[in-house]
C-alpha cells in the first residue's frame, strides 16, 4: 500500500494463547486435499500447528542475514538446516533485488521493518498472542510485549470469521493507482498461499497448487475454503511461482516455475520462509543454562531455576543475606562460610568464603572480613617461639589439669569416704560388744556418783548374787 | 538432489513492476 502510519494503533485482531495443557502433543497435523474449486481439481496442504509460540518460527533466506545480504533461496534450503518439519514460502520480495519486503521478524530478531505500510500481517507475541491486520510502525516495534515472529502479506482474507477481501483492497491499494492489477492479484486463479489461526489458537499454514491463469484458484476461493476449515483470521502469503510445500525437508508440491530446461518445474529461489518445527524452548538455548527436551527447559545446575533456566535459586534461607546465589551455590561474602553462609569464618582464616589464612604475626587470628591483624589481638596471641602453647595448645593443657585435678579429688573422696565407714563400723561393733554376749559391769558410782557407804553395804547383802 | 534453478516465469504480483508508488 503506499499509506505509511507510524504511530497509533491500526485495524487488527488479537488473539489470546490458549491454556498451556502440558503433554498435549504439538504435532504438526498436515492434511492433504484435492478438491474443486468453480469445477477446476485443485491439490493443497492445510497444516494445524499447536502451541505455535514455541513451534512456528519466520525464516530468514539461507538463515539469519538473509534480508540484510538480500539472498533468495528454495524452501528445502532455508528450512533444512532449520530443522522444519514442514515450511512453506513466506513474504513477498522484490524480484530484482531480492529485497524482503514487509515487517520481519524471526525468532524474535527484527530483521526489517516497512515503516508502517499498511499491509496485511501475520505475527507472534511474546506472550503467544496471534496478531493479524494491519500494525503502525509504533506497533512493529513495541517492546512490552514484543513480536517474536512477524511477517508480510498482501490482502487480510478472513477477519474475526468473515471474508475481508474488499477491505483490504481498500487499506491496501492506492485509489489513484490503476487498480487493475490489484484486483486481477485478487481474482485471477493461481498457485496460492496463505496464514492464520483457528478458534483453537491452532496456527494453520494452506498452500495450493497451481498457475497464474490456468490453474488454482482465486482468493474468494481460498476464503472460502478456509472458512469451512474454522480458520478466524488469515492473510494471503506470495503465491503464482513462490508457492512451495515442504515436508520432512523433501519438496512436497508441484511448482509452476519452469526449469531452465521447460520441461520440468523447479521451485523458486525465494524470500522468507514459513516453518514448522519440533517445540522450541523460550529462548531456544534455555538461556545457556539447560537443554531443551520437547519444548521445555530441563536446567543443567540445581541452582538454575524456571520455564527459561534464567532463575538462579538457592533455597529460602538465600545465603544467609551473606552471601550470592551462583550456579554453584552460595558464594558467600568475606568473613562467612557453609553451604548458606551462615557460618562465621574459623579463627586464623578470612575473606570470601574464608578460603585465605590470615598473615597476622605471631600466628594471630585476624579479622574475619578484612584479614587486618588488629594491634590488640596481636599483645594477647602467645609467642609460638617460646614453646608457650598456642591458644589451643593452652586449651588442651588446661584440659588436662582439670582432668588430673578431679582425679585426685576424686581419690581423696574415696579415701576420706572409707576412713569414715571404718571409723563408724569399728565403733558400732565396740558398742555391740557391750550390748550383745560379753559386756563389762561398771557399779553405778562410776556412773552416777559416790553412793553411801551403808546404802552400798546394804544393797550389797541382800541381792546381789552378781559380782565381778 | 537439486531440482535446477526455475525461470521465475510465474509472477503473481499486487502492483505493477514498472511503477514505484508515491508515499502519500
Amino acid at each position: 500500500d503506499c499509506a505509511r502510519v507510524r504511530a497509533g494503533s491500526r485495524e487488527q485482531e488479537s488473539w489470546p494463547p490458549p491454556p498451556a495443557t502440558p503433554g498435549a502433543s504439538h504435532r504438526a497435523a498436515v492434511r492433504t486435499f484435492v478438491s474443486h474449486f468453480g469445477g477446476r481439481a485443485v491439490a493443497g496442504h492445510l497444516t494445524r500447528v499447536a502451541a505455535p509460540l514455541r513451534t512456528f518460527s519466520v525464516l530468514e533466506p539461507g538463515g539469519p542475514g538473509g534480508c540484510a545480504q538480500k539472498r533468495r533461496a528454495t524452501v528445502e534450503d532455508t528450512a533444512v538446516p532449520a530443522g522444519c518439519l514442514i515450511a512453506q514460502n513466506g513474504g513477498f520480495f522484490r524480484m530484482g533485488t531480492g529485497e524482503c519486503l514487509g515487517n520481519v521478524v524471526s525468532d524474535g530478531r527484527l530483521v526489517s521493518s516497512s515503516g508502517g505500510l499498511q499491509n496485511a500481517q501475520f505475527g507472534i507475541r511474546r506472550d503467544g498472542t496471534l496478531v493479524t491486520g494491519y500494525l503502525s510502525e509504533e506497533e512493529v516495534l513495541d517492546t512490552v510485549n514484543p513480536f517474536v515472529q512477524l511477517l508480510s502479506g498482501v490482502v487480510w482474507l478472513i477477519r474475526n470469521g468473515s471474508v475481508y477481501i474488499n477491505e483490504s483492497q481498500a487499506t491496501e491499494c492506492d485509489e489513484t493507482q490503476e487498480t487493475g492489477s490489484f484486483s486481477k492479484f485478487v481474482n485471477v486463479i493461481s498457485a496460492r498461499t496463505a496464514v492464520g489461526h483457528d478458534r483453537k489458537g491452532q496456527l494453520v499454514l494452506f498452500h495450493a497448487d497451481g498457475q497464474t491463469e490456468q490453474r488454482g484458484i482465486n482468493l474468494w476461493e481460498m476464503a472460502e475454503f478456509l472458512l469451512r476449515q474454522d480458520v478466524v483470521n488469515a492473510i494471503n502469503l506470495d503465491g503464482g511461482g513462490s508457492a512451495t510445500f515442504v515436508r520432512n525437508g523433501t519438496l512436497a508440491n508441484y511448482p509452476s516455475d519452469h526449469c531452465q530446461d521447460n520441461m520440468w518445474r523447479c521451485p523458486r529461489r525465494v524470500s522468507t520462509v514459513v516453518c514448522v518445527h519440533e517445540p522450541r524452548c523460550q529462548p531456544p538455548n534455555c538461556s545457556g543454562h539447560g537443554t531443551c527436551v520437547d519444548g521445555h527447559c530441563e536446567c543443567t545446575s540445581r541452582f538454575w531455576r524456571g520455564a527459561a533456566c534464567s532463575e538462579l535459586d538457592c533455597g529460602p534461607s538465600n545465603c544467609s543475606q551473606h552471601g550470592l546465589c551462583t550456579e554453584t551455590g552460595c558464594r558467600c561474602d568475606a568473613g562467612w562460610t557453609g553451604s548458606n553462609c551462615s557460618e562465621e569464618c574459623p579463627l586464623g582464616w578470612y575473606g570470601p568464603g574464608c578460603q585465605r589464612p590470615c598473615q597476622c604475626e605471631h600466628q594471630c587470628p585476624c579479622d574475619p572480613q578484612t584479614g587486618n591483624c588488629s594491634i590488640s589481638q596481636v599483645k594477647q596471641c602467645l609467642r609460638p617461639t617460646e614453646a608457650t602453647p598456642r591458644a589451643g595448645e593452652l586449651a588442651f593443657f588446661t584440659r588436662t589439669t582439670w582432668l588430673a585435678l578431679t582425679l585426685i579429688l576424686v581419690f581423696l573422696l574415696l579415701i576420706s569416704t572409707v576412713v569414715n565407714v571404718t571409723l563408724i563400723l569399728g565403733s558400732k561393733a565396740e558398742r555391740n560388744r557391750h550390748l550383745s554376749g560379753d559386756y563389762v559391769y561398771h557399779p553405778l558410782q562410776d556412773m552416777n556418783g559416790e553412793l553411801l557407804a551403808a546404802e552400798k553395804e546394804q544393797t550389797e547383802d541382800t541381792c546381789n548374787p552378781f559380782r565381778d | 538432489l537439486g531440482s535446477g534453478v526455475s525461470r521465475d516465469d510465474d509472477l503473481l504480483l499486487p502492483y505493477p513492476l514498472a511503477r514505484t508508488r508515491p508515499s502519500r
